[in-house]
């Protein structure tokens, strides 16, 4: 562990707790995508299927619980709650995902660590994890006012692979012979896809203006 | 072995 990656996980479970804080205190998941809940439900629960078998440390077995709870409590939430589903805005949410879910899944098939199932699975979420944000990122094109915790969730979202990116600089260096492909372009895919976030969200924090992405 | 290390990571 480096602390680069502890940030990173600490940047990641706070995007988490301020996305349940706002809907959870407001009772309103207005401007997030119910799409990009849903695939984020589906990247913790393909990636930890080995939750019970592999035992890595108490952090990460913590953590994996932290972040399955708390992922599908959100899509709970969004789904069955009255009041927040009524604030979830079904018309916008439209990004179709079986157009991100299947390529994820034939890429796994093709390009993996090894042809098994958990293994294949595994590949798959790091997959989805990189593109699982573009129906937030279009929602946001389309939302005309987004508040402040929804920016703020998806900056700290896009910072933790950011920092997960360091990590692996980090790794890459200390530790002889750490080389992993699949993780590292996966993971820079997904940084690069905030980019243009990143840019509007610096520019309407510097000069003190909302947060707006040009349609 | 390959497995742990490939997923130490969360």
């Amino acid at each position: 562990m480096n602390v680069f990656r502890l940030a990173g996980d600490m940047t990641h479970l706070s995007s988490i707790l301020v996305l349940l804080l706002k809907i959870h205190t407001i009772k309103s998941c207005a401007g997030i995508s119910l799409k990009t809940q849903e695939l984020y439900a589906l990247v913790f629960i393909t990636r930890y299927l080995d939750i019970f078998d592999r035992f890595t440390s108490i952090y990460n077995f913590l953590m994996k619980l932290i972040f399955l709870g708390s992922s599908l409590s959100i899509v709970w939430y969004m789904r069955r709650h009255k009041a927040v589903h009524r604030s979830y805005d079904k018309d916008q949410d439209t990004f179709r995902y079986q157009f991100i879910v299947l390529p994820c899944l034939l890429l796994a098939l093709v390009i993996n660590h090894k042809l098994t199932f958990k293994e294949v699975m595994w590949t798959f979420s790091l997959y989805l994890e990189a593109v699982a944000i573009l129906p937030q990122l279009v929602l946001l094109q389309r939302t005309r006012n987004i508040d402040n915790l929804t920016g703020q969730y998806v900056f700290l979202l896009g910072a933790y692979r950011a920092l997960y990116l360091l990590n692996w600089v980090y790794r890459y260096f200390t530790e002889p012979g750490f080389v992993r492909w699949i993780t590292w372009i996966a993971g820079l895919v997904q940084t690069l896809l905030y980019a243009d976030f990143f840019y509007y969200y610096i520019l309407s924090w510097k000069n003190n203006v909302k947060l707006e992405l040009p349609a | 072995d390959i497995d742990d290390y490939y997923h130490d990571e969360l």
